[in-house]
């Protein structure tokens, strides 16, 4: 069991660094996005009014249901890395307003091609993680493991 | 390798331009998205999740123009954590806790308080609905509002000390994270320890549910399976758990 405990923690390392990362280049791209169409319907070019649009921007659709699992509370150990990650792919980003309206298109693509590899390797190592708690339930149900082991 | 933000950093420190604040804000902003969407988890759907990121927005600005690039600290780490204190801290001064379940919150903790008190160690579900003079199913549906309300603090409910955004929270001292100062690796070991008495000392189901929960990072319906109980009353469970510990560390 002990075997099965690392794998299933390296994984949930592995998932929360993926899960950074995808909601990093999630929001590039709603940001990049709301850009494009700002400026396709005819608005002008301009920061200031950004930075006020980036809640509606970056916030998900309302929630249902509560807390599943436990989460830590800060960011993935290895952050900083897949910030330059973005970085490398969005270098453009801290230049909006001197992009064309194609680079930004580009950017866009770039980042969500990324996105959905990001978000693949998430659900794999989602399905990982599952299928190894899965395992340790059956263990718990039988009697094979006991809970207070773990204090 | 100065890489473009980097440029950006030295141009806004050195001019303290708003064009240059605002590019940093917009860069960073995915933090932001980060962030909110992982405190929302648990609120009631009646909290706004564009309030949250625009609390979160407001962090990140603060973040912006106090934080120092030459200390060598990672930007993304002192960002993540002033942009989680703002929105918690706009949750508090919102003030959207329903009275009702304040007041009742309040009469868990006493009774639970006595009970332990009485007992020398956690009382059961039947035991505190008696002294509350409450059926048992009225008891939990209270568990239940208090989960959903308790989610802000239940991270940083057992913050060693008084450090703020860089308390070590319940799930830092449990994930044996290095602690910034040795003062806090001695509060975090005590910490540890005070937690397995505090859990092993619970009512059966309710030790290895929390058990399965904090300690194994199990879901509520992985949980659910083990213990032969709904996911619901996992969740009661743990509203209950946290506020007896919190009682605990209170006397
Ligand atoms: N083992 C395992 N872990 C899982 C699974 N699903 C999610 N997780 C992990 O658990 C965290 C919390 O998920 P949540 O409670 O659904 O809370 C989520 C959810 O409310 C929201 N969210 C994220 N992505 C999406 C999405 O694509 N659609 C929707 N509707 N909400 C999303 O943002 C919150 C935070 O997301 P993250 O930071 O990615 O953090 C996620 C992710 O790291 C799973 O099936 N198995
Ligand atoms: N509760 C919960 N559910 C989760 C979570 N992660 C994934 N899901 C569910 O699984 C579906 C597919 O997720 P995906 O493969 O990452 O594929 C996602 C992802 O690649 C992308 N996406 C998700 N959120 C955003 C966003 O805010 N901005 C952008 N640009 N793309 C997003 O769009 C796809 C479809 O998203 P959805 O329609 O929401 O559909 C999501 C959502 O229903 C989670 O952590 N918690």
């Amino acid at each position: 069991t002990g075997d099965l405990r690392t794998r299933r923690d390296e994984c949930r390392e592995l998932e929360s660094e993926f899960s950074y990362a995808r909601r990093l280049l999630q929001g590039k791209i709603d940001i990049l996005g709301s850009e494009l169409k700002r400026r396709s319907e005819g608005g002008d070019v301009g920061m200031g009014d950004l930075v006020g649009r980036l809640p509606s921007i970056l916030a998900d659709e309302p929630r249902t249901g509560g807390a599943t699992r436990l989460l830590e509370s800060d960011l993935p150990a290895n952050a900083g890395k897949y910030r330059r990650y973005t970085e490398r792919l969005a270098t453009g980003l801290a230049h909006i307003e001197t992009s064309t309206p194609e680079e930004l298109t580009a950017m866009v693509e770039e980042l969500a091609t990324e996105e959905r590899k990001v978000s693949e390797d998430r659900r794999r190592a989602q399905k990982i993680i599952d299928g190894l708690n899965a395992e340790l339930v059956r263990r718990y149900q039988k009697g094979d493991e006991d809970p207070s082991s773990l204090l | 390798v100065l890489g473009p933000v980097d440029e950006l950093w030295a141009e806004y420190k050195s001019t303290g331009s708003q064009k240059c604040r605002d590019e940093l804000i917009v860069h960073y902003a995915p933090l932001v998205k980060y962030v909110a969407a992982r405190v929302a988890i648990g609120l009631p759907s009646n909290v706004d999740q564009e309030d949250l990121a625009s609390s979160g927005i407001i962090g990140l600005m603060e973040a912006v123009s106090k934080f120092e690039p030459e200390r060598g600290f990672k930007f993304e780490s002192y960002a993540a954590a002033r942009i989680r204190g703002a929105i918690i801290d706009d949750l508090r001064a919102l003030d959207w806790v329903p009275r009702s379940v304040r007041s009742q919150a309040r009469q868990v903790e006493a009774s639970l308080s006595k009970l332990q008190e009485k007992f020398g160690r956690s009382p059961t579900d039947e035991e505190m609905a008696e002294d509350m003079e409450v059926t048992v199913r009225k008891l939990r549906s209270i568990y239940s509002k208090i989960s959903t309300v308790m989610f802000v603090s239940l991270d940083r409910l057992l913050s060693v000390g008084d450090k703020g955004e860089s308390g070590m929270s319940l799930v830092d001292t449990l994930v044996d994270t290095k602690a910034e100062d040795p003062e806090q690796a001695v509060e975090a070991k005590e910490m540890k320890q005070f937690l397995v008495k505090a859990i092993a000392g619970l009512p059966d189901r309710e030790r290895t549910a929390i058990t399965l929960y904090y300690y194994e990072g199990l879901s509520l319906a992985e949980i659910s399976q083990v213990v032969g109980v709904s996911q619901a009353r996992i969740s009661q469970m743990n509203a209950k758990s946290v506020m007896t510990f919190r009682s605990m560390l209170n006397r």
